[in-house]
């Protein structure tokens, strides 16, 4: 099962880590005393990384209108700022000492503080893209709302007017999110409920316009009429709401599917 | 080990970069 559940996190996370963990395996047998080498060079080069990245992203959290994003983002900056300074010292450390044991316990906890806090940032920034996809949904289940109430041509022009962009944006957005997602089932069931969305769109609004001309030519049958739409327009909103719990979802909370 | 070292060290500079990359990306 994959660890990251983006393929972008993925991808820029997991080669650190791998090598972080095999780092750690190397010092944990390696307990022979050896030299550590000098390390100052790489080391300053992250540090001056780490210094670029804590000023983006502190400009990101000023300009964002994302309170949740504004929130969490400066923990994650300021723990790979530490992280960067216990490199460091671990670096300083070496050059003093290469054969300092607190040194290489410093480079293994600044390696892996550096890890875990850029994840925790593209952790963030990932909830936060999630986050603009479900507006968009909820735009359109604040759309589908308004479906029963509506009576006659002219309104069903403005409903399909309203509708479609904002399907079309999910549509879009969510078709995205499926392809970058590492987790299979949750790839599946978003491409499920996307499909069902897709197929049961045309229907609806056929079904609205059948309501009117009904309504209009009298009423006969009305109320089959309105179960139709009111069905068709509730089983589009339990196939957005699906989508809206499973974009929430990460591998993390693989106990759901045990 | 030195290898190792200087190896994690640039993909870790290199991850970081990424990361700012993304930020940088998305708020344009």
């Amino acid at each position: 099962m994959p660890v990251f559940h983006t393929k972008t996190i993925e991808s820029i996370l997991e080669p650190v880590a791998s090598q972080v963990s095999r780092l750690v395996i190397l010092h944990e047998e390696a307990e022979d005393g050896g030299a550590m080498p000098d390390l100052e060079k790489p080391v300053r080069a992250v540090s001056a990384a780490v210094e670029n990245l804590v000023r983006v992203g502190h400009e990101t959290i000023n300009h964002s209108d994302d309170p949740i994003l504004k929130q969490d983002m400066p923990s994650s900056l300021r723990r790979v700022t530490e992280a960067s300074k216990t490199l460091e010292k671990a670096s300083d450390m070496i050059k003093a000492d290469p054969y300092s044991k607190q040194a290489r316990r410093f480079l293994i906890d600044g390696a892996r503080g550096i890890l875990q806090g850029t994840s925790s940032l593209l952790l963030c920034f990932d909830e936060s893209e999630v986050r603009k996809i479900i507006r968009e949904c909820k735009k359109v289940l604040d759309y589908l709302a308004v479906a029963e109430v509506i009576e006659s041509m002219e309104d069903l022009v403005q409903f399909v007017k309203d509708l479609s962009p904002s399907l079309t944006k999910v549509s879009h957005e969510v078709d995205a999110r499926q392809k970058e997602l590492t987790h299979q089932p949750h790839r599946e069931i978003l491409i499920r409920c996307l499909d069902s969305v897709k197929a049961l769109a045309p229907i609806l609004i056929c079904s609205m316009k059948i309501f009117i001309q009904i309504l209009q030519q009298g009423g006969k049958g009305i109320e089959e009429a309105a179960e139709n739409r009111n069905y068709l327009a509730q089983r589009m909103s339990d196939e957005i709401n699906e989508i809206v719990r499973v974009l929430q979802l990460t591998t993390y909370d693989e106990d759901e599917w045990d | 080990l030195r290898v190792g070292w200087e190896q994690l060290l640039t993909s870790i500079n290199r991850n970081i970069n990424e990361v700012e990359n993304q930020i940088l990306t998305r708020d344009s």
